[in-house]
């Protein structure tokens, strides 16, 4: 049974890139077959997963767009490993999807067939709640909310629950959080407050894991690696394969 | 001669609030009428500044969308600092504007009167290129560019100077790159390597100035105060109060 996660989170540059793509290598050291797609126009999942602009023919534009296939636009990056490329194109997508018909439907629609070919499909979206990141959330079983443990990023927590309850509201009634995991936690008193303040307001959902501000995993993408391949014994790596560990555990059934 | 400066960049989380926050500050040290806009559905720089919701009567959701006036949504913080409040149904506003005729131009109309009552105008956006981010781009002098000193802030680049070309050609032909800001730099290999792929790409544009990564920074606007006020002599208020006064000296005639 196929698990398609999202990570959203409208605050940047909280981690969401950065936990896509190590969850997607930790699910296939653990001997999962993965499918990430990438949705953020910037392509930061596309090229820290180390695939070369030159490698692409089609992408998330072509396929949300264009109306390819998910499987034209497919790379193979391992036996278990394929990425859905993005590109800067996709930044127009936005508003062109406003002249569709089930505008917020068309990526679940897309990947209906395709998602059975794995065990996980991972979505990176931009940060914003536009139409991308709603196809995603109409798209997905369930989001990974990444939050960064500094003040900035407490605001949007709430916005972003109201655009989850909608989703499941207009179209996605199964959408269930994965979870919250605080990221770049330090320990400073900043940082333990904004971790205590979001456990005190998703007591439920926040994972008791949280991954430690770690040069090591800011370093890893400008080489196209994980963590794991990068730096295996680093705090990241270890807090990742938690992560991971705990995802697989949790089978799905809620 | 008022000088309107935008904060853009698609990338999140490079410090575009906490610059617009910061230099808004610097000025009004400097004895600059500074009016801050937020533009970010987020609402941090409004939190930032010390803005409690329950102030704020109109927004610039009600000035962009209800065609509210800039006056009737300014809230005076002091003598010469007002602040044109965000709100979270400003995330609305990207799909409505796409109905509007002239919907880039909406911003630079509404200003065009209230502005001439300040030194400086400072415009802070969401991390998106799209209608929010466009009429602030119209409406602006230039446009000055956070660049998180890590990898991949450095994707977005092409993309950005992309986009500020097609504002030139489309309707603000005026438009100048006030500069590129490398921020959060560190002693590590990975910060000095992106500080100097920046420098290569972009000589005339990167500010000399880089500010370091500075815990303090991301203390002050949980206090709603800005780097002077909570830390004047951290590394953070040093480095944001020579870019200031690097913006003032630059008099604006290009
Ligand atoms: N735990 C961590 N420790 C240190 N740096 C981190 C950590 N997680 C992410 N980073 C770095 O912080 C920056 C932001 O992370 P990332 O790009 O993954 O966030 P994002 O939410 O995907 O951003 P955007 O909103 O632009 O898509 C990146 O430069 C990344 O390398
Ligand atoms: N020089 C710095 N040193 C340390 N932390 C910083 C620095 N500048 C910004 N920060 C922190 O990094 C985070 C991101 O900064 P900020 O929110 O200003 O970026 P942004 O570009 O406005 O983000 P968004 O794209 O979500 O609008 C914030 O938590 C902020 O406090
Ligand atoms: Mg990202
Ligand atoms: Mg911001």
């Amino acid at each position: 049974m196929v698990r398609v996660i999202a990570l959203a989170n409208q605050k940047g540059g909280v981690g969401k890139t950065t936990t896509a793509l190590n969850i997607a290598a930790g699910l296939l050291k653990n001997g999962q077959k993965v499918l990430l797609i990438d949705l953020d126009p910037q392509s930061n999942a596309t090229s820290g997963a180390g695939v070369d602009k030159k490698e692409i023919n089609f992408d998330a534009y072509d396929v949300l767009i264009s109306n390819r296939s998910v499987k034209s636009a497919i790379l193979k990056r391992t036996d278990n490993f394929d990425i859905l490329p993005s590109s800067p194109e996709l930044a127009g997508a936005e508003i062109e999807l406003t002249k569709k018909k089930n505008r917020q439907m068309i990526l679940k629609r897309k990947i209906a067939q395709e998602k059975e070919n794995y065990d996980f499909v991972i979505i990176d979206n931009p940060p914003a709640l536009g139409l991308l990141s709603l196809n995603s959330l109409m798209a997905a079983d369930s989001v990974l909310i990444p939050v960064q443990a500094e003040y900035f990023a407490l605001e949007g927590l709430a916005q972003l629950k109201k655009t989850i309850d909608l989703v499941k509201e207009h179209g996605n009634l199964g959408l269930t959080i994965e979870g919250i995991l605080m990221t770049m936690t330090t320990h400073t008193k900043i940082s333990r407050q904004v971790v205590a303040e979001v456990e005190k307001h998703f007591p439920e959902e926040t994972y008791s894991i949280t991954i430690p501000r770690n040069v090591r995993l800011t370093e890893a993408p400008s080489f196209g690696q994980s963590i794991f391949d990068f730096a295996g014994f680093s705090s990241g790596a270890r807090a990742y394969n938690k992560l991971v560990k705990e995802i697989i555990s949790k089978d799905g059934t809620e």
